[in-house]
């Protein structure tokens, strides 16, 4: 599908578990993206 | 999904499933009658008493004695692989693993027991949380041997597909995607406890032979829907426009697509409770 | 179903042998993983090549054509792909032009753009993975480091991608890191391509960082925050990152789109790094010359 089921809100979710690995030093540092985790999540939820 | 493996080679309707156990029962049941047969010509000295013992007891197991059999070490594994503290996800591949073995081979063939750690070791390897075999064969108790000696017929069983998609990463893709589309209108504390709630609902789902009829997110939004019924109906109706035989609100949008929205949402429903009910 | 004719390479864990389908006449490579001597069972390069390719189907992926077991051997069937993008570069008798440089990274782009939307990290591209089939189409090849995004907050090790194309958050031991190393070597490669000779050759893993950060200029936390959270990074030279006319000057047949796309992929910064999708739709791809049709490509 080109027209994906879901948009990525840039508001951002409720969602203290990413939240906090997104505020830790190590994964900012590594490059760690919270978008990129949500995009996995809503992919594998609407495949 | 439709190019992944799963989809693929491991999708069935409930008849072919059904039709595929009962074809591995009857191949192993014939070469277990081929066995006894050339045994008891190779040993003519049999007492009666032993020939009588023979005809009771060696008789090949039925189908619905192998599905359990399978389920029951299945069940094992995951909690065998809770109490190693293996993620979620290796324990649920190694039940996937396990399960989809025995839609190859009977238990007549290899034994779930003989399989169990070779398929949680490998289930460790395909997802990248690697564990030596020595060690691994010191935290189960078993040989490096016993474990590897099976490793290459599972492999060959499994039709050398390895990736597993959950329902667990789907459930955490609904529970984002519930709070943009009933923005406000659902307390998020209560969506944390419902997440968990679910959690535990598709681990046990990865039992039954719902993983075999419906995809991953369909297990997911079945899941949710027994844990609250309202809530997702509500989040489906949005998502997919299922209101029921309501005109078009909005005049512009068009109502061919208005309407082939609603006949997948309602299709959509009647799968997920189709699931709901298999699940329970 | 197939033959095996001649051994064309060894490897730590598979000998490699060019053969042909007897059905189809189809000229194939087989890759046979060894299988004694392993302590472990079954190699994991061998697990994550079948696991991955399995999944994949693009024209810019090498194609798992089958699997099969034979002596209690391991057998994966490739698609037979007898030339590499380390050859092109090498070989300074083959000319190739800007046109031809274009193509070759649109079709490495499609392909890793395949990998990460199915979420699959290759953690190995560099011109000898990029392999040429007959009809000029660019594939990339050998899975055996590639691993699947990962759950948040899983550990991943940074030892992985050939040192020469690593990227810098690699090279201080990142470990939630994302699909920016893969592009971080695609912009190595491009700028091999236009260089024809290594353009970061570490001589080890600390001299790789070294090599990178005088090319490149080394990253402060203004444009790379937390990046002195690395343990190793308060041990490093520091280099100024070079003008744009010094980039000009070293990329002489370069265009400016070109040198955007170019640093793009190679921004410090993981998460300012362009992402697959980025770069495809990047000016670069649009404006002359065109990218040589493949079939045309040296």
């Amino acid at each position: 599908d080109i027209h994906k089921r879901y948009t990525l809100t840039d508001s951002g979710y409720f969602d203290p578990f990413i939240k906090e690995l997104e505020a830790k030093k190590e994964y900012i540092a590594s490059g760690f993206r919270a978008d990129y985790v949500y995009d996995r999540m809503l992919t594998e939820a609407f495949m | 999904y439709r190019h992944s493996s799963q989809y693929r080679l491991w999708s069935f309707t409930p008849e072919q499933l059904n039709q595929r156990r009962i074809d591995i029962n009857a191949r192993a049941a014939l070469r277990t009658d081929q066995n006894l047969k050339e045994f008891k010509e190779a040993h003519k000295e049999l007492t009666d008493e032993e020939l009588t013992a023979l005809e009771l007891k060696a008789v090949p197991v039925t189908v619905e004695e192998e599905y359990m059999l399978v389920n029951y070490y299945a069940k094992m594994i995951i909690s065998f692989a809770g109490k190693m503290n293996l993620p979620t996800e290796v324990a649920a591949t190694a039940a996937s693993f396990l399960r989809r073995f025995y839609l190859v081979n009977s238990v007549m063939d290899i034994v779930p027991k003989e399989i169990f750690y070779t398929t949680l070791f490998f289930a460790c390897k395909s997802e990248n949380y690697f564990i030596g075999v020595e060690s691994f064969a010191k935290k189960t108790k078993s040989t490096p041997e016993s474990i590897l000696k099976h490793e290459f017929k599972l492999l060959e069983s499994l039709q050398f597909t390895l990736m597993n998609h959950h329902p667990y990463k789907a459930l955490h893709g609904f529970f984002l995607d519930i709070q943009t589309v009933l923005q406000g209108k659902v307390d998020l504390k209560y969506m944390g406890q419902v997440y968990n709630n679910c959690k535990k609902t598709i681990t046990d789902a990865l039992l039954t032979d719902a993983v075999y009829f419906f995809t991953p997110p369909q297990i997911t939004l079945a899941a949710l829907l027994r844990e609250d019924e309202a809530l997702t109906s509500k989040y489906l109706e949005l998502k997919f426009n299922i209101i029921k035989d309501a005109p078009n609100e909005d005049g512009n949008s068009d109502p061919i697509i208005d309407s082939q929205k609603r006949l997948n949402g309602r299709k959509l429903l009647e799968i997920i409770r189709n699931c709901k009910e298999i699940i329970s | 179903e197939y033959s095996k004719e001649k051994k064309v390479g060894e490897g730590t864990y598979a000998v490699v042998y060019v053969g042909t389908k007897y059905s189809t006449n189809r000229k194939v490579a087989i890759k046979e993983i060894k299988t004694s001597g392993f302590k472990d069972g079954l190699d994991m390069s061998a697990i994550r090549e079948v696991k991955y390719l399995q999944e994949m189907n693009h024209v810019n992926v090498i194609e798992l054509i089958d699997v099969f077991m034979a002596q209690n051997n391991l057998n994966l069937v490739l698609e037979f792909l007898p030339a590499d993008l380390e050859m092109i570069i090498k070989d300074s008798s083959i000319l190739f032009t800007n046109a031809d440089i274009k193509s070759w990274l649109l079709m490495t782009l499609r392909g890793v753009h395949h990998c990460h939307r199915n979420f699959i990290l290759h953690r190995d591209l560099k011109p000898n993975n990029l392999l040429l089939a007959p009809d000029g189409q660019l594939k990339l090849a050998d899975f055996g480091l590639a691993r699947n995004m990962g759950s948040p907050q899983e550990i991943l090790t940074s030892n992985v991608v050939t040192r020469w194309y690593r990227a810098p958050e690699l090279l201080f031991g990142a470990k939630h890191y994302t699909g920016a190393i893969d592009m971080w070597s695609v912009g190595v490669i491009f700028a091999e391509l236009m260089l024809r000779i290594p353009y970061l050759p570490g001589k080890d893993d600390i001299d790789q960082i070294d090599v990178t950060f005088r090319a490149l200029g080394t990253p402060t936390d203004r444009d790379w925050p937390e990046i002195s959270t690395f343990s190793t990074y308060n041990k490093i030279q520091f280099y100024p990152p070079p003008s744009r006319d010094e980039l000009r000057r070293r990329f002489a047949a370069a265009t400016e789109n070109a040198l955007d796309l170019m640093c793009g992929m190679l921004t410090m910064n993981p998460h300012k790094r362009w992402d697959p999708t980025k770069c495809l739709t990047s000016e670069f791809f649009v404006e002359l010359p065109e990218p040589t049709v493949p079939e045309e490509l040296p």
